[in-house]
């Protein structure tokens, strides 16, 4: 029922009394930083035109419906000299790890999200929503395949005037690195760990589909559901978002130099290999 | 060069857009994953060569003993990687007293990594090679991972630490050594309850 704060050095990340990640404190400024999960429900049509086609393998149709996963999340605490993690517990299907490393000046979300129900025979599309008070004016940034940001204007395109039929899926564009968005004093940069959808569908809001389980086969050439399971259950997803989030005028190194050094790092991570040595002691193995 | 070429095949495979864009059919998906993992496990080999030749060149060269006072350097380490790091779960990390960690840092500047191991004790002491303990925290594995189907692990904890000085294109190794302080500890954590979940009929009473 308290707020709860964790940070480092760098940065201090609180939450609220209903568990939710609220406020990020960076180079000494405070901002509103919210942090939730939300799911589409997919859309289902005959596939016999165009516009009634299901939500599928090849296509995001949401059928309008967003659903918030909750309204309160269970908070635990851990806090050492290495690392400070809360553990949340959004719901029976959706959980998630957020820590600050001692040394590392971004927030790692680690999250978990599976088996998605369809009890209620609905497709469902997760993600993971980020607000700030930024004042973002419709924009915000992809990558190219890791290369360099592509800016997208939402709603828009920029050789033609664009009357958007799906205003969520229209102004869905793949992320296969970064999406990020800004003003004139904020930036707020997700790096992803594997290709994902992302979108800004309002000002100083990102978000970024985790996970997906749909019912019906969208006719577009697979001739299957995207239903995965594993022994007859639907698949969980593990994986991690690494938030950059700052004043654009008092960081140095500036924001964009520090997501390219931490794109390194998730991008072409260290290769971890382990080996027995029950054999040696340490002198030995030295 | 046979098991490169395994992985050279796969990756051949893996171009296709099918496989770039997960909108291939359930049972090709199933193929793919199975193709990577025969060429990562084939590739092993090399890597278990080349860092065991990386540790000790001396005897990459043939003439360890002269070079080293008499003492004969034939060890070779097995050097395993954990494919279920992603569920926090390691069978070498688990069920072993003292292991090594090696970092290859496969960029061309130094660098550093926060090293996430899953472990079923609960205290650990971590070396580098020079005989200096890294400060390490033990961090609990959050019940929603451990509660995860089909997750059968004794790791209710992950031992986390910082990796630094990382040499470019290199690597660097630390020794791990789980600490017991009680004999009520060790009993306690060697012989955890193996969790058997009750909708596990696939494997019959005997799966742990």
């Amino acid at each position: 029922s308290e707020e709860v704060t964790i940070g480092n050095k760098y940065l201090n990340i609180s939450f609220d009394s209903n568990g939710f990640l609220s406020s990020i404190v960076a180079n000494g400024i405070s901002s509103r930083l919210r942090q939730t999960f939300v799911y589409y429900e997919a859309a289902l049509g005959d596939n016999k035109e165009f516009s009634n086609r299901s939500s599928g393998a090849y296509i995001f149709r949401p059928n309008g419906t967003e659903k918030f996963v909750t309204e309160s999340v269970q908070l635990r605490v851990v806090k050492g000299n290495v690392v400070q993690e809360v553990h949340q517990v959004f719901n029976e299907w959706i959980s998630q790890v957020v820590r600050v490393y001692a040394d590392e000046n971004h927030v790692e979300f680690e999250w978990l999200v599976g088996d998605i129900p369809i009890e209620d025979g609905i497709g469902k599309e997760v993600v993971s929503r980020f607000y700030t008070a930024a004042q973002s004016n419709g924009v915000f940034y992809t990558d190219s395949n890791g290369r360099e940001m592509i800016k997208r204007t939402r709603n828009h395109r920029d050789t033609w005037d664009l009357h958007l039929e799906e205003p969520i899926a229209g102004n869905y564009y793949p992320v296969t690195a970064k999406i990020a968005l800004e003003d004139e004093n904020l930036r707020l940069a997700v790096l992803t760990d594997r290709a994902q959808g992302g979108s800004s569908l309002e000002d100083g809001a990102l978000e970024l589909m985790v996970h997906r389980r749909l019912l019906h086969d969208d006719a577009f050439g697979v001739e299957e559901a995207l239903d995965e399971r594993a022994f007859g259950r639907g698949l969980v997803a593990r994986g991690k978002h690494y938030v950059l989030f700052g004043s654009k005028k008092t960081s140095n190194p500036t924001l964009q130099a520090r997501e390219r050094f931490l794109q390194n790092q998730v991008l072409l991570p260290t290769w971890i290999f382990l080996s027995d040595t029950s054999k040696f002691k340490y002198e030995d193995w030295q | 060069g046979p098991h490169l070429n395994v992985l050279r095949e796969a990756m051949g495979v893996m171009q296709h857009h099918d496989a770039v864009t997960g909108t291939e059919k359930q049972h090709v998906a199933n193929d793919y994953s199975r193709m990577l993992h025969r060429a990562i496990e084939a590739c092993g080999a090399n890597t278990q060569i080349v860092l065991n030749q990386i540790v000790d060149p001396v005897q990459k060269k043939g003439y360890g003993k002269k070079q080293n006072h008499g003492v004969k350097r034939d060890f070779t380490f097995e050097f395993d990687t954990c494919h279920l790091l992603n569920i926090s779960k390691c069978e070498i990390t688990e069920s072993k007293d003292n292991f090594m960690v090696t970092l290859y840092n496969p960029l061309a500047h130094s660098g550093y990594q926060y090293v996430r191991l899953p472990v079923s004790g609960s205290k650990y002491v971590v070396k580098d090679y020079r005989g200096i303990e890294t400060p390490s925290q033990m961090v609990p594995i959050p019940e929603s991972v451990q509660n995860l189907n089909y997750r059968f692990s004794n790791a209710s904890y992950e031992v986390v630490f910082l990796a630094n000085e990382l040499p470019p294109l290199g690597f660097k190794s630390y020794y791990v050594s789980r600490i017991i302080e009680s004999v009520d500890d060790f009993s306690k954590d060697s012989n955890p309850s193996v969790r058997v979940q009750a909708d596990q009929p696939h494997f019959g009473s005997g799966w742990h």
